[in-house]
């Protein structure tokens, strides 16, 4: 799997979700 | 197009050498067998690997006595309601987790070893209309069940005494979630799959809802069995009960789908068809995995086992005339295979 094909990728997807998301 | 350009060749048959034969087992009480299991049991300061098997109305623990030799230690009676599964709690000790309901899941309860009483007994932790269950690391239950006007999902922290310590509700998507997955190695992530066909995913420490990524329409009622988070990507093990076959791919049983949950995009990485077989309709019935190892009952009675990063077919148990097989489970830390027959029969194989 290519980047190109699924979007940026970031290592600290799980922290980086959990900021974002409602509470 | 990435997953059917990665579209594995199926080898010429599969190896069946690669299953051996260790021992069979019996229930003569059992008419029909509902699941097996394993379960890891300590006794007279030694830990060893039990098998548990259930049938309608009894859940039994059994202990190896010499090499291919079973024993029934005890036998719980659950006479009230019917039990319909065994749901796997990794990394507990002297427990065995039962759904029990008529149609679908009414209750969960517990069935355990007191040492304070020096007895068998069992005890309740979730009623309701469940859809899903899955046992997670560290003595952690989650479910979602359904009442007309709302979805709940939640997690219990079970005690060693067979009690809920603690109890967290996680929001619940849209759709009924139809089946869990943890992690491994994240303890706070949950996946799920919904009667949608999105993957979505918890964070278990907030409850939060993090992110619904799409599955695709390909491959309708999509059910998660496992998930690992590397280099940024989620990859997910999902069973496609309801899969069409096709020409370009057969009929896969198992998908490895790589999302990015930044962006909720998703790309297969493997198909695991069925093995070449006779031209009739066949299909995935259910199936069960472990690390890179998928096994599954085929619509034919016989159970194929893959290896899930390659998509290749390393294995078949067919049929024979004593019986289809019904259940194909792996046991607790890779010990093996175990195949059920609605008998009552077990065989373990190592793998």
């Amino acid at each position: 799997c290519s980047e190109s094909d699924l979007g940026p990728i970031s290592l600290n997807w799980f922290e980086e979700l959990s900021a974002e998301a409602p509470p | 197009d990435v997953a059917e350009q990665l579209s594995p060749v199926l080898p010429a048959g599969p190896r069946e050498e690669s299953l051996q034969f260790v021992s069979e087992l019996k229930d003569a009480w059992c008419s029909c067998a509902v699941d097996v299991g394993t379960v890891w049991w300590a006794a007279a300061g030694c830990r060893e690997l039990r098998v548990v098997t259930a049938c309608e109305s009894a859940v039994s623990l059994w202990e190896p006595l010499a090499p291919g030799c079973w024993a029934r230690v005890y036998t719980w009676h659950l006479r009230e309601i019917p039990v319909i599964q065994i749901i796997p709690l990794p990394d507990t000790c002297n427990l065995v987790c039962v759904a029990l309901g008529e149609l679908e899941i009414g209750e969960i309860r517990l069935l355990l070893y007191s040492s304070e009483t020096d007895s068998f007994e069992h005890s309740l932790v979730k009623t309701g209309n469940i859809k899903a269950v899955v046992g997670l690391k560290d003595w952690r239950l989650v479910s979602s069940s359904r009442t007309m006007q709302e979805q709940q999902v939640e997690m219990v922290s079970l005690s060693e005494t067979g009690g809920s310590k603690d109890r967290q509700t996680l929001m619940p998507p849209e759709e009924t979630v139809t089946a869990f997955a943890e992690v491994e190695g994240m303890r706070e992530a949950l996946v799920g799959t919904t009667a949608g066909n999105s993957v979505v995913v918890w964070n278990l420490k907030t409850g939060q809802l993090l992110r619904k990524m799409h599955v695709g329409y390909s491959y309708p009622a999509s059910i998660c069995h496992r998930a690992y988070s590397d280099s940024g990507l989620l990859f997910v093990v999902l069973s496609h009960p309801h899969a069409k076959e096709s020409e370009s791919c057969g009929s896969p049983a198992f998908r490895v789908v790589a999302f990015n949950p930044r962006t909720g995009r998703s790309a297969g990485v493997m198909f695991s068809c069925l093995p070449p077989g006779p031209p009739c309709p066949r299909r995935y019935l259910e199936g069960d995995v472990w690390d890179t190892a998928g096994a599954a009952v085929l619509t034919s009675g016989a159970v194929a086992v893959w290896d899930l990063l390659r998509g290749r077919c390393t294995a078949v148990l067919p049929p024979d005339p004593a019986g289809h097989w019904a259940l194909a489970r792996w046991a607790a830390g890779g010990a093996g295979l175990l195949a059920g027959r609605r008998n009552g029969t077990v065989h373990l194989y190592r793998y």
